[in-house]
């Protein structure tokens, strides 16, 4: 499952931490995958891995004249837990791999070994449509958007669709967008009200068409907006951990209860 | 003055337009460089051009044997306030100019003779360190950072100020950071106010060195978290037109102030 936006600070990797640690205390195995070089989902788990450790960027170089098994890169973080961290080498992949034979696919390749083990694989994806997010896209089944409901977040979106449609098109046919997570959600307010209108109604068109999207739907509950989803990374602690009951835990935790039950029909 | 962050979203874009509207209203000439293809300050602003019209894209093409006129380039927005429109062929600037000459100077060359006709020209940058952010900071005197009080921020600082240092090395000796702008701030968090002391005692140690933020502050006031500044874009308008007298106007209005007070004495 891909979690993408090309736009920066949207609750990709807050959404991705704690929905992968809601899913593990749900009993399903869960594993994490770091594709930013600036690796804060990596740092909000409190993960710090010494440099003989693999980590993504390993996996991405990995060749098949002399492959790495992606087994040895995760770290078991906590129960049901486990992810793959980034470094910030990981930065370099758009140049160093620029002309590599199935640049796009390094990622799906790598971990075909790890698949069985896990129930949800859950990718962080960094700011941008360049190739660590297209290895994401690639390696996915599912991609899922999380976005403020803003208007110049809308902007964005036919950009995102674009590129999964070319995904879809050219690499990887089985891609589909589950949904948009909303985040940072202030839900009493005017302009998130015409924003989810105007989500809403465009997955409803999508229904008659035949693109990723078609299905897509807002996911529930919005995250709303607070302060100690912000708070949990200085500690290296997932919500759950710092504070249990708090909106932003009992958000995540319902999504990711409606999301395990819709996944575990499949 | 170059308004930039690798981080996504933390509010470049909204502080471009509504500090340049609050200085246009105080009489001073502004001029808006839009660096970001996604154009948002564009949007923002309600700006459309047609196909014709010069934008960045054309400046930072513009070649010395053929150079573009920037004062073509800018639409009389507001009063006082003119912008030199971004369009998304910009993102292409980093390939197109991958070896061009002097391919960090090409906006400074280009907004040479505009310079004496603005009072202040704030140029808002994608959220990337690439080309397009490099020619904002080389054809600036004045670095200003738009940051959340949020510990993943804080993670980013350091990168941004070693590209402020190698520009300031390399292109742009006369390159200083005046500051951070606190924003979508909510005061009286523990984790805000645990930020802005980190960031203080970094900025005071600072002072010692001879660095590019030495004597970099924390701005004032901090811009609060207010929807109207998320709504305003939608319409069109800067937050003075939207809701003139909402807390977010009040503090960019109080920001401008400060600014022009400080500014005005060089
Ligand atoms: N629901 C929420 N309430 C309050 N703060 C939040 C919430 N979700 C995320 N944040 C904070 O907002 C900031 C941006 O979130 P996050 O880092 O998850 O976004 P991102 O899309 O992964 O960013 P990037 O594009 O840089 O990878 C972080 O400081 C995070 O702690
Ligand atoms: N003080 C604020 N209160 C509420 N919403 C805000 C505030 N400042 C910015 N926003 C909203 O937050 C979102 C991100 O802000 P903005 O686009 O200005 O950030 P940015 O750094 O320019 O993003 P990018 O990196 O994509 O260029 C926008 O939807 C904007 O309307
Ligand atoms: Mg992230
Ligand atoms: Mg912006």
């Amino acid at each position: 499952m891909a979690f993408m936006n090309q736009k920066g600070g949207v609750g990709k990797t807050t959404t991705v931490v704690n929905l992968a640690a809601a899913l593990a205390e749900l009993g399903k195995s869960t594993l994490i995958i770091d594709m930013d070089p600036q690796a804060h989902a990596t740092l909000h788990l409190g993960v710090e891995i010494d440099e003989d450790h693999l980590s993504v960027y390993d996996l991405l170089l990995s060749a098949e004249t002399d492959p790495v098994d992606a087994r040895r890169a995760v770290v078991k973080t906590r129960e049901n837990l486990g992810v793959i961290p980034a470094v910030t080498d990981q930065a370099a992949v758009e140049t160093e791999l620029a002309n590599a034979p199935q640049r796009h696919l390094r990622l799906r390749n790598a971990i075909q070994p790890l698949l069985s083990e896990y129930e949800y694989v859950l990718i962080d994806c960094p700011p941008s449509l360049g190739l660590l997010t297209l290895n994401g896209l690639a390696a996915s089944r599912e991609v899922v958007v999380p976005m403020q409901a803003h208007f110049l977040a809308l902007q964005g979106v036919g950009k995102l669709l674009e590129t999964v449609s070319l995904v879809a098109r050219e690499i990887n046919p089985k891609l589909r967008v589950s949904g948009v997570v909303l985040s940072m959600h202030e839900e009493n307010t005017r302009l998130s009200k015409e924003i989810v209108a105007d989500l809403e109604q465009f997955f409803k068109d999508s229904l008659q068409q035949d693109v990723p999207w078609k299905g897509a739907r807002v996911l529930r509950p919005a995250i709303r907006r607070n302060i100690k989803l912000a708070e949990c990374p200085s500690f290296g602690q997932t919500i759950f951990e710092y504070a249990r009951w708090c909106p932003g835990a009992m958000d995540y935790a319902q999504l990711a209860a409606n999301i395990a039950t819709e996944w575990d029909r499949f």
